[in-house]
């Protein structure tokens, strides 16, 4: 079947470590064009995540350290979730992307609302 | 029928003038929680449109003024398009949403991949 998060979600994820500045965050989304960045520990495990929302705050307050405007308690999804339970997530939050991750805190992949618009597109 | 896009959008729209400052929009992005904001003219037609991910890219390459970051050329959608129509732009075009204006380039609403994402939802 086709609608799993497995099936629409992006593998390649752009991700961050804590250490790294706002700047280099911001860099980030602006060349990947993602508004999306899971923050990853040094063995890939997710520990948080940053989005261009957040870093507008930080212009709006005068905010300069990834440290303060990141959230670290992260709504996830699993590659066997349904894309009605992930949509269902994002409503209930008012988010727009879910880090999938697996037993071990990996991140698998990133779904948002982009993937799911997308699905209800002809091609 | 529920599938146009006056029946999905959002009617209460949050826009700035071309005039503001970026500290200005990116604190009516946190106020109202929103990622993306229209810009329009003292007679409330629309001449541009400002996202989270401008304000991000902004503080990347370190533009400090509201000018050099919108985004004059706008895709936009209309009270009576369908809900395809709008997800299909909004893919075409790697944009999360679509101000919605009618013949005198009034803003009437804001349709968003988010509000999209919702439709599969079961509340
Ligand atoms: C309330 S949302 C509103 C704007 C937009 N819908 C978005 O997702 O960025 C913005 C906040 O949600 C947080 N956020 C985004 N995705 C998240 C997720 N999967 N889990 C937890 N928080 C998340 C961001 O860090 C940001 O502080
Ligand atoms: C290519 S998108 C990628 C990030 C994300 N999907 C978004 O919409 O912000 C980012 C750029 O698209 C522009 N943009 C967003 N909505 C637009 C619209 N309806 N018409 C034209 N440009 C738009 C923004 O100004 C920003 O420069």
């Amino acid at each position: 079947s086709d609608n799993l998060v497995q099936d629409v979600m992006a593998y390649s994820v752009p991700s961050i470590e804590e250490n790294a500045t706002l700047e280099e965050a911001a860099k980030l989304m602006m060349d990947c064009r993602v508004t999306h960045i899971p923050v990853v520990s040094n063995e890939n495990t997710l520990i948080g995540i940053v989005t261009a929302w957040d870093i507008s705050k930080a212009v709006a307050l005068k905010i300069e350290s990834l440290d303060q405007i990141m959230t670290r308690k992260v709504v996830v999804s699993r590659l066997d979730e349904t894309i009605e339970q992930a949509a269902e997530k994002m409503k209930k939050h008012n988010i727009s992307s879910l880090p999938v991750i697996d037993n071990k805190q990996k991140i698998k992949g990133l779904i948002t609302t982009d993937h799911i618009s997308t699905l209800i597109t002809k091609y």
